[in-house]
């Protein structure tokens, strides 16, 4: 089952490895930039994981909803990993805006296994078609949540966000979807 | 299929966005480093994927082999990913001293995912024991390898290096598998 096989290496690879130290890279962001008033004044210190059900993601948030707007990008993490010196790890720090046009601060992006998972189904020789596709993301999804509710390094520092595709025609779907789950927690 | 899955992830995330720039990205190496004489006299412009059998990866390769030496890193390549600005993909480059002391210029690096499949099998929850971690290896190099023979984009540019470990008391193990292949190209 490829789903479980990604979650679990998103989890073993990445998730266990960056979020621990989200919050103390959150602090050196924050004493980093001075001048910004208001720095996290609204919005949230976890990782905001996207997983869009239809496997469809960008590569820049603000072409999805343009209230999304990219502030800057946390210390890079450097590690040596397997061979490789100095592996970067890193997170984008967004300012989603709500309707009154106030700014939330957030650290946002998208589950790269998903973007695997649509590649996957578009590639002829990978068995793997768009109907098993979202099954497969469903699978992810549940898996993962599994994993990081069991796991004392992850807890209480992320939110998954699982993207039901409804109302994709809304161009301010996406920042909807992450204001729900900021005003769940504040 | 855990293997099959972490196989085609490896391709579509990694493999196929790194191995077309591979030789430019050398080419910028060997302009930055005129001082260097000699650079890539011996060695090989291929990416040298190892993939231990028995699933055990060390982060830095000198504490595999002394033989093996990290040299510096190749330039950083940036890239907007999945809501992430300018992630960073990078590889290092290694002499690899053979039997008389002749150092050959190499990029080296172990293949992450076998690192998830090692991991797993430690994992309680992940329903994967140490007997099915040498099967799943084995299926991750086939396949691999299947996909890598059948990509345009990766043609020629990588040497997949399969370490068996029947003669992992000999500390020189490593470098001596990597000079093999070496030698069988030149
Ligand atoms: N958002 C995000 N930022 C990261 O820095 C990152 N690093 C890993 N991951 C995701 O976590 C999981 C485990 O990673 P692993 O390194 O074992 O496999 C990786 C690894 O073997 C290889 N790879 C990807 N990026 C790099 C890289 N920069 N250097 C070396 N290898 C890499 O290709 C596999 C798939 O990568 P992604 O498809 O980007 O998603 C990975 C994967 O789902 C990341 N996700």
């Amino acid at each position: 089952n490829v789903a479980h096989g990604l979650a679990w290496s998103f989890y073993l690879g990445y998730l266990k490895l960056v979020l621990p130290r989200l919050e103390d890279s959150i602090a050196e962001f924050c004493a980093s930039h001075p001048t910004s008033r208001d720095l996290w004044a609204r919005g949230s210190r976890k990782l905001f994981i996207l997983i869009p059900l239809n496997g469809k993601i960008s590569h820049q948030l603000k072409d999805e909803d343009e209230r999304l707007q990219f502030y800057d990008n946390l210390p890079n993490y450097e590690m040596n990993m397997a061979g490789i010196r100095g592996r970067v790890y890193k997170h984008s720090v967004y300012k989603v805006l709500d309707e009154d046009g106030r700014a939330h601060d957030c650290v946002v992006e998208f589950a790269t296994p998903v973007l695997t998972l649509y590649k996957m189904s578009q590639e002829r020789s990978a068995g793997f078609g768009e109907s098993e596709r979202r099954q497969q993301v469903l699978l992810f999804y549940k898996t993962l949540q599994d994993i990081l509710e069991g796991s004392l390094e992850c807890r209480n520092r992320y939110r998954l966000i699982l993207l039901l595709d409804e109302t994709e025609d809304d161009p301010h779907f996406l920042s909807k979807a992450i204001l729900r789950h900021l005003n769940q927690q504040e």
